[in-house]
């Protein structure tokens, strides 16, 4: 689940 | 982090020296959309929210900080330093077809239904058809200054770059995040036909203009 890596692109 | 999503960042900052540069060394924001930036201003605060809520690294949030700040400030040069060189009769398009179906497609798209999810999601969609009205402007115009035209190759060339940086992620960290994947192919779409006339009449020293 990408949220969970919680964006961490700009 | 990777070395495209490191020179689409810098060329994401180089964009913003190089419009800030354009607009105080010319004293003029002629070219320029308002729209445009606006949507920026909006892109990045609905994004960066979660500079309150979670923190990735030292770079993440100074970059998040800056990005905010510079779009603020260019929006203050429009707006009220160089107001009376910022002509709106040219800058047209209608904002509301762009908001309204971003806010559609993130209550649709999303990864969780809570405010900072959804402000996320709408920032994405936003930002890909927030360089709408300056591509509009131009192509009204029909000609553009050759350093707005740097501007905006810098602008391309961080979307551009941040393809290749979703494909080095996939492999090495299986990551895939598919609203940013759609949302950023269809941003860098929209540059082609800038980057068409960018790569055959500026870069060999030619003024930007459209054929009529």
């Amino acid at each position: 689940d990408p949220s969970s890596q919680s964006h961490d692109e700009l | 982090m990777n070395i495209f999503r490191f020179f689409g960042d810098l060329s994401h900052l180089a964009s913003i020296f190089i419009l800030i540069h354009k607009i105080t060394t010319t004293r003029s924001c002629r070219g320029i959309s308002f729209k445009t930036q606006a949507l920026y201003v909006t892109v990045f605060v609905t994004r960066y929210l979660d500079l309150f809520t979670s923190y990735v690294s030292l770079y993440n949030t100074v970059m998040k900080i800056f990005f905010i700040a510079s779009s603020c400030y260019i929006l203050y040069l429009m707006r009220v330093r160089y107001r009376p060189t910022n002509d709106p009769s040219i800058d047209t398009f209608r904002l509301e077809y762009l908001v309204g179906p971003c806010v559609v497609l993130a209550l649709i798209f999303n990864y969780g239904y809570n405010p900072t999810e959804l402000l996320w999601s709408f920032s994405i969609f936003l930002e890909s058809v927030a360089i709408l009205p300056q591509l509009f402007m131009l192509q009204r115009t029909g000609e553009a200054e050759t350093i707005t035209t740097h501007y905006l190759a810098a602008l391309g060339a961080y979307r551009a770059l941040y393809i290749p940086n979703w494909i080095y992620r996939y492999f090495s960290e299986g990551y895939v995040d598919p609203i940013s994947v759609t949302a950023g192919l269809v941003q860098t779409g929209l540059y082609l036909d800038f980057f068409y006339v960018y790569f055959t009449k500026v870069l060999q020293g030619q003024k930007f203009e459209l054929p009529a």
